[in-house]
Formats: C-alpha cells, sequence, structure tokens
C-alpha cells in the first residue's frame, strides 16, 4: 500500500460526509446505501466512525459531475476515467467527484427500484415474463398511461408483483419541485418543450418544469433516467431510436458500427447522419458501491496500491462478494490504528435473581441482592446505547444492565440498575415502548419480549407469538403511531403491530428506506420523541419529522443527554 | 456471408475518448496518470524516456516490464480505472 506523502490522514477518528447531489441512473436511496456501504468497508477495520451531513460543509463532500467539473481534472465521458478523490485536508481536500458520464449500478446492470404498485419499492426482475412475453427493461406494454413499469419477480403472469420505473411522468428529483412529475409541455425561455431539455445548462443534466411555465413559475426538476437511456455521448438520458439511419444503412438494434472499440452505440434520433445525436447502450454499469469505497480510501489518506487485489489498485474490477485485501486493511491501519482490539467493558453489576423468569409478579421474598452502581460510570462516553425510548414522559437510555432517564424537569438521572425496576428483564434489551393506552411496557430482546403493567410482568414470551418471522433475530426499534399501533423496526424491515389484536397487520414487512428515506439503513435504535421519529447509529441520530423529512441529524450525547 | 465487413470509422461527437491510435493513447495515459513530466528533487524535469515510463508503468500496474508498448499494457491503459495519478510529483 501506498499512503500520501507526509501520511496525509484525518486529525479526529470523527468524519463527517455530505452527498452533495445526485446520478440520475439510481434511486437517491440506492445511491446513499452504496455510500454508507463504501464508509463502512473501512470503518470496519478503523476506529473511524462516519456521519452524514445533510448540509454545510462536511470533510468529505461527495458529487457528481460530467467532463469539467470545477476541479482541474476534468472527467473525460463513459469509461476511462471513472472518479477521483483528494487526500484528505480543508476546502477540496478529501473530496470525491464521479463521473456521471458513467453508467452507475450495483455492477451487474439496471438496479432499477420501482415505485408504487404492490412491489413494495424491489428492483426490477429482468428479464421477467408478461403475457408470455420476456422484458429484459422496464416497459409501458399493457398501459395506456406511458408509466414504465416492471416485474420484481420473474414472472408477472405468476406473481402479478409489480412497480413503476423512475421516469419523468412519475417524479423528478433535485431542484425545487419536491419531486413532482415533470408537466409536459413547458414552456422555459418562449420555447414549448415536450421531453426533458439540457437547454439553459452546460452541465449535461436533463430537467423539466413541473407547471406549465418555468418563466412565470421557475418549478424545476432533474429528470431520472430510464433504464433504457443512453449513457454519454452527446444525448446522455435520451433513449435510443430505432431504427435509426446511420451512413446510409439502417440499424434497428444498438451497433459497434463506426468505432474501433467495440462499443455498443445508437442514435436518438431517426437519423444519425443529418442529427448526430448518439449516446452508448446501457450495460452492466459501475458498482458505485465498489468505486466509491476505493476513493474513500483516496479521501482517507491512501495513495494506489500496486497489489492486484487491493481496493486500492486503480483499475476497476467487478466483485460480487467483497471484502478488503490485507494490503488495504494494513493501510488504513497504518494511518488510523485499528479497532480489532478488545472493547472496554463497564464492571458487572453485581446482584441475583431468579433464574427462571417467570410471567408472575415477583414476591416480597424473591431475594435480590443488589450493589450501588458506580456513580463514576459516565452516561456521556457511552458511544451507543442499547435503546432508547420515552416512558412516561421521560426519555429513558438504557445500556448493559443500567439506565438514565432526563426527568420532566429536564435534569439527567442515573445511573439506575434495570434490574431493580424491572426485574424480569436480561441485561440487555433491545428495544422498549409504553403503550400510551394502556401504559404497559414492552421490552424486546432477541427473539424474546416482556409486558410490564406496573410491577407485574408477563413473559418472556417468543417474538414469533406476534406475527413476527422466527427467522428474525431481533427487535431494534419501536415507535407508537395513532391508537394501538406500533411500528417495530429490523435495519431495512419495519413491521406494525396491532397492540389489541396482538399480531402484525398484513402487508408487513415494508422496507424501511421506501417509507424513511434518509436515514441510516443500518440504524440499531428507532424512537419516537416528542412527535419525531430519532433513528439512531451509535451516537448520532437522525430525526425525522412528520412529513418524513430528516430535520436534523445530531448528537445523542449532545442534544438528547444534554452532556 | 464471410466476406468481411469495410468498417469506417467515424468521429463522434462529444466522445472524448476519441479514436487514437494506441501510441498516442500511451502518450496520454503516461501523462495523466504522472508516468512523464515527472520533476526531479531538485525541480528539474526527470530524463523520462517512453520506455522508462513505460517499465514503471508496467512495475506499478504488475504486468511484465518489458518496457515496450506490448498488447498487455494497451489493454491496461483501456481499462476504467481511477483518476487520481499513479505517480505523483
Amino acid at each position: 500500500y501506498q499512503t500520501f506523502t507526509g501520511d496525509l490522514k484525518w486529525d479526529s477518528k470523527d468524519v463527517s460526509y455530505r452527498v452533495v447531489n445526485y446520478s440520475p441512473d439510481m434511486d437517491a436511496s440506492v445511491i446513499d446505501d452504496a455510500f454508507a456501504r463504501a464508509f463502512k468497508v473501512w470503518s470496519d477495520v478503523t476506529p473511524l466512525k462516519f456521519t452524514r451531513l445533510f448540509d454545510g460543509t462536511a470533510d468529505i463532500m461527495i458529487s457528481f459531475g460530467v467532463g469539467d467539473h470545477g476541479d482541474p481534472y476534468p472527467f473525460d465521458g463513459k469509461d476511462g476515467l471513472l472518479a477521483h478523490a483528494y487526500p484528505p485536508g480543508k476546502g477540496i481536500q478529501g473530496d470525491a467527484h464521479f463521473d456521471d458520464d458513467e453508467y452507475w449500478t450495483l455492477g451487474t446492470g439496471p438496479a432499477i427500484k420501482t415505485y408504487y404498485g404492490n412491489a413494495e419499492g424491489a428492483l426490477c426482475h429482468f428479464p421477467f415474463l408478461f403475457e408470455g412475453k420476456s422484458y429484459s427493461s422496464c416497459t409501458t406494454e399493457g398501459r395506456t398511461d406511458d408509466l414504465p413499469w416492471c416485474a420484481t419477480t420473474k414472472d408477472y403472469d405468476k406473481d402479478k408483483i409489480f412497480g413503476f420505473c423512475p421516469s419523468e411522468l412519475l417524479f423528478t428529483f433535485g431542484g425545487n419541485s419536491d419531486g413532482a412529475p415533470c408537466s409536459f409541455p413547458f414552456v422555459f425561455l418562449g420555447v414549448k418543450y415536450d421531453k426533458c431539455t439540457t437547454e439553459g445548462r452546460n452541465d449535461g443534466y436533463r430537467w423539466c418544469a413541473t407547471t406549465g411555465n418555468f418563466d412565470t413559475d421557475k418549478k424545476y426538476g432533474f429528470c431520472p433516467n430510464r433504464d433504457t437511456a443512453v449513457i454519454g455521448g452527446n444525448s446522455a438520458g435520451d433513449p435510443c431510436q430505432f431504427p435509426f439511419t446511420f451512413l446510409g444503412n439502417q440499424y434497428s438494434a444498438c451497433t459497434s458500427e463506426g468505432r474501433d472499440d467495440g462499443r455498443l452505440w445508437c442514435a436518438t434520433t431517426s437519423n444519425y447522419d443529418t442529427d448526430k445525436k448518439w449516446g452508448f447502450c446501457p450495460d452492466k454499469g459501475y458498482s458505485l458501491f465498489l468505486v466509491a469505497a476505493h476513493e474513500f480510501g483516496h479521501a482517507l489518506g491512501l495513495d494506489h496500491s500496486n497489489i492486484k487485489d487491493a481496493l486500492m489498485y486503480p483499475m476497476y474490477k467487478y466483485i460480487k462478494d467483497f471484502s478488503l485485501n490485507r494490503d488495504d486493511i494494513d493501510g488504513i491501519q497504518y494511518l488510523y490504528g485499528s479497532n480489532t482490539g478488545p472493547n472496554p467493558t463497564p464492571p458487572e453489576p453485581q446482584f441475583t435473581t431468579s433464574s427462571s423468569i417467570l410471567p408472575t409478579k415477583p414476591t416480597p421474598s424473591e431475594k435480590t441482592t443488589t450493589v450501588h452502581v458506580d456513580p463514576s460510570q459516565d452516561v456521556c462516553q457511552i458511544n451507543e446505547f442499547d435503546t432508547i425510548t420515552e416512558i412516561q414522559k421521560e426519555l429513558h437510555f438504557f445500556k448493559d444492565g443500567h439506565y438514565w432517564k432526563n426527568s420532566k424537569k429536564g435534569e439527567r438521572e442515573g445511573p439506575f440498575l434495570t434490574s431493580k425496576k424491572w426485574p424480569a428483564l436480561p441485561k440487555v434489551i433491545n428495544t422498549a415502548f409504553e403503550d400510551q393506552q394502556t401504559q404497559k411496557i414492552y421490552f424486546f430482546a432477541g427473539k424474546q419480549f416482556w409486558v410490564y403493567t406496573g410491577t407485574e410482568v408477563l413473559g418472556p414470551r417468543k417474538i414469533e407469538k406476534l406475527g413476527l418471522p422466527s427467522s428474525l433475530d431481533k427487535v431494534e426499534g419501536a415507535t407508537q403511531r395513532g391508537k394501538g399501533k406500533v411500528l417495530l423496526f429490523n435495519g431495512e424491515n419495519f413491521w406494525r403491530l396491532d397492540l389489541k389484536a396482538q399480531t402484525i397487520d398484513k402487508g408487513y414487512p415494508q422496507f424501511t428506506d421506501a417509507v424513511f428515506g434518509g436515514v441510516p439503513p443500518d440504524s440499531h435504535d428507532v424512537f419516537l420523541y416528542k412527535g419525531s421519529f430519532y433513528f439512531c447509529r451509535e451516537n448520532f441520530y437522525w430525526r425525522m419529522n412528520a412529513k418524513r423529512q430528516v430535520d436534523r441529524v445530531g448528537y445523542v450525547r449532545y442534544d438528547l443527554l444534554k452532556c | 456471408w464471410c466476406v468481411p465487413l469495410k468498417s469506417v470509422y467515424v468521429a463522434f461527437p462529444h466522445d472524448v475518448i476519441k479514436n487514437m491510435t494506441d501510441v498516442q493513447l500511451a502518450a496520454e495515459y503516461l501523462k495523466r496518470y504522472g508516468y512523464t513530466d515527472v520533476l526531479q528533487k531538485s525541480g528539474l524535469p526527470e530524463d523520462m524516456s517512453n520506455s522508462k515510463a513505460l517499465r514503471k508503468l508496467q512495475r506499478q500496474l504488475g504486468l511484465d516490464e518489458t518496457g515496450s508498448l506490448d498488447k498487455a499494457t494497451v489493454d491496461a491503459m483501456k481499462q476504467p480505472r481511477c483518476g487520481v495519478p499513479d505517480i505523483r510529483n
């Protein structure tokens, strides 16, 4: 491995990043997830922590651009140069730029996330069968509204599961229209447009007005690329036009004629010879995750390696089951050290309880010997709580058999032994919530749950009894929505629990990112506090308001614990 | 049916990777990724022949160090890659 001259590195182990803009090739949530996974590659082997910012200046500013994109190193169109990043430092240093003339995917062809329909945001399955015919791209067949759609299983005729594909008729991204679809035709500088245009921009990005008149309303958004859109050339984002004429011959499919590099292209008007409009046909694309992981290596201080299997080798190679090479690990640990040592463990509280926990009220004869909790155990040093939840209007923070709470006066109290108040519970609980109607408190740990009513306890019971899948290893978050309904979270999925029926509602699980976009996919705790959803990852929280907008990312220890 | 097609190569507008010879490609690649135009510590330009630069590239990319523009080297130069220079001045 190589580091940059002078071993450039970040001074702090807490490194922030911000996604400045998005590629039209993939859904924003898929891009966010690729970046988060790319950072995790490095945080898994170092003490580094990465926090996403949504505004302001972050250490690592991530952006997509084409050609001359504002730094001294222009991109070069499709293929060739894919991305670059700068070593740690201020200003542009640490930033990562991705060439948007590439086709960004997850490395194996179009990664088309669906919307609406009944597929709950699943990716398209290509090829899929529809009325006996095989489709390898989204289609408008069977519809009268021109909305492209796809099946998310291999056989629509059998499964009937589908969703709509990204198109400008469905939504826009960026801009100032909150994702509204294009309004065709629209007027821009007195001219009518009936499709997305690059007019008025010098970066090649396609846009449209979301009302009938941009000149008066100034409402616009960027057009997502359809899966059939060409890449690069001079018509990026437009679909191929078949048949088209090239050097007097007609072509009904992508061709490599006219090129000596064998790459397939097509015209985006019916006559290349007169219009000269063209682009490359979609291929497998480049894995944004793999390229980002490489670029973030630069942003953290690693230069190119000459080990072919290393992530920091300069050439792109798709790897299905990626893991860091020893060379990459040695390089990053040379700069930041490792995190493989034992984590500090708090002193074990010495108490005894009955080993068999029964769904009964504890009797006074039960011996529960407790010792004093070490008051020096500093809650402000805890990086990740087992669970945070609001009980009787007080925010409780649980960790390894202890809990702290913010009293109604706003003062922090604790630590208390969890076993003293809720003796049936194990030392580590994964989530808890209070049923606002009955004041019953539900605790979840692993595959079990307990229900406390005052001092009476019911449990442990298996979470399967609630209708959760037996494969589920734990419930990591819970938020009460309305009367008698609670959302239970585990990573990418969530379920809705009907408290009265004590069972999961039909139609669940749903994808967390389909409903709660912009929060970490690996949140280890979710709770509701003062009307907002909180998604926690380590010592950071993402706060989402009732309109499902992430309106703040902050520190648990400073903002919630008032350290 | 086996008569070879007479291929005509055209210059596509806005095609940044233009049809270029291997020698042109190599010259541009070596310059872009830092193998030529190298400065010595004194600040003077290092005498870097194409052969020397190619050897350096071949070593960096784990190829046979032939010092000539062989097929493996040209193929490597056509691979998609990161834009950060391999050799830093």
